[in-house]
C-alpha cells in the first residue's frame, strides 16, 4: 500500500 | 520488524542512555541544548498519543513509554537538578522558526484530516529538524565533550538505520510511508557534517573540534 501509515514504527 | 529497524530503535535507546550517563557522570548538562530536548519531548508526546487507543505490541508500548518518560526526565534534570550547568546564552536557536513551518507542513501533508493524524505528521516533521538547536550550539562553541558526540552519533545512527528499513519494507511488504521517508531522509542528511567530524576525529581518538 503506497502512502500507508507505518504506525508500528517508532 | 526487521533487523534495520530493531538496530535503529536500539541505537535510539542507547543514545538516551548515553545522554543520561553524560549528565549523571559529569553532574552537568553543559553542551546539551535544552531547546532540542524540549522539542524531542514534544515530538514523543504528540506522536505517541495513540498509546491510549491503539495497541500495536508490547515492544511498541514499552518503547513509547520509555521515550516519553526519559525525554521528560531529561527536561527535569536540565531545568531543576542541574539548572546552574545549563547556559541559555549559547542555546539561542529560534525554535518558533521550526514549530511554525512544521505545523504548516502537517496541515498540508497528512494521511487523514483528524487531530491525531495531524499531530502525528507534525511530530514527524518536527523530529526531522529537532536536532538543529543542538547542532547550532555545537557550531557556536566549536567543540564538544566526547560523550556528547557519542550521544549525537547514536541518535543520528537511529534515523540512518530507518532508511534501509524503509527500503526493505518497500520490497517485502510493498509499504511506503512517504511522509516518514521524506522527513527521515532530511533528518539523516542534517547529521552528515557531524558524522564526518565524528568519524575523522572522535573515532580516531581526537577531541571533537570544528575548524575555526
Amino acid at each position: 500500500s503506497q502512502g500507508a501509515h507505518s504506525k508500528d514504527e517508532l | 520488524m526487521n533487523i534495520f529497524r530493531l538496530l535503529g530503535d536500539l541505537s535510539h535507546l542507547a543514545s538516551i542512555l548515553i545522554l543520561l550517563q553524560k549528565i549523571q557522570s559529569t553532574r552537568s548538562c553543559r553542551g546539551i541544548s535544552f531547546k532540542t530536548q524540549a522539542l524531542y519531548a514534544t515530538v514523543f508526546i504528540t506522536r505517541y498519543l495513540d498509546l491510549f487507543y491503539d495497541w500495536v505490541s508490547l515492544y511498541n508500548f514499552v518503547m513509547k513509554i520509555f521515550f516519553i518518560a526519559s525525554s521528560c526526565y531529561v527536561l527535569y534534570l536540565m531545568k531543576y537538578k542541574y539548572r546552574p550547568t545549563h547556559d541559555p546564552s549559547i542555546d539561542t536557536f529560534r525554535v518558533e522558526y521550526l514549530l511554525g513551518p512544521c505545523a504548516v507542513l502537517a496541515l498540508l501533508f497528512h494521511y487523514r484530516f483528524t487531530l491525531p493524524e495531524l499531530l502525528w505528521s507534525f511530530s514527524i516533521f518536527l523530529e526531522s529538524v529537532a536536532i538543529l538547536p543542538q547542532l547550532f550550539m555545537l557550531q557556536r562553541t566549536g567543540e564538544a565533550e566526547t560523550i556528547t558526540t557519542h550521544y549525537l552519533a547514536a541518535l543520528g545512527a537511529y534515523r540512518a538505520l530507518y532508511i534501509p528499513n524503509w527500503i526493505y519494507r518497500w520490497f517485502t511488504e510493498d509499504m511506503v510511508d512517504p511522509i516518514a521517508v521524506t522527513a527521515g531522509i532530511v533528518q539523516t542528511a542534517l547529521y552528515l557534517d557531524f558524522f564526518y567530524v565524528y568519524f575523522t576525529k572522535v573515532l580516531q581518538g581526537q577531541k571533537f573540534e570544528l575548524p575555526a
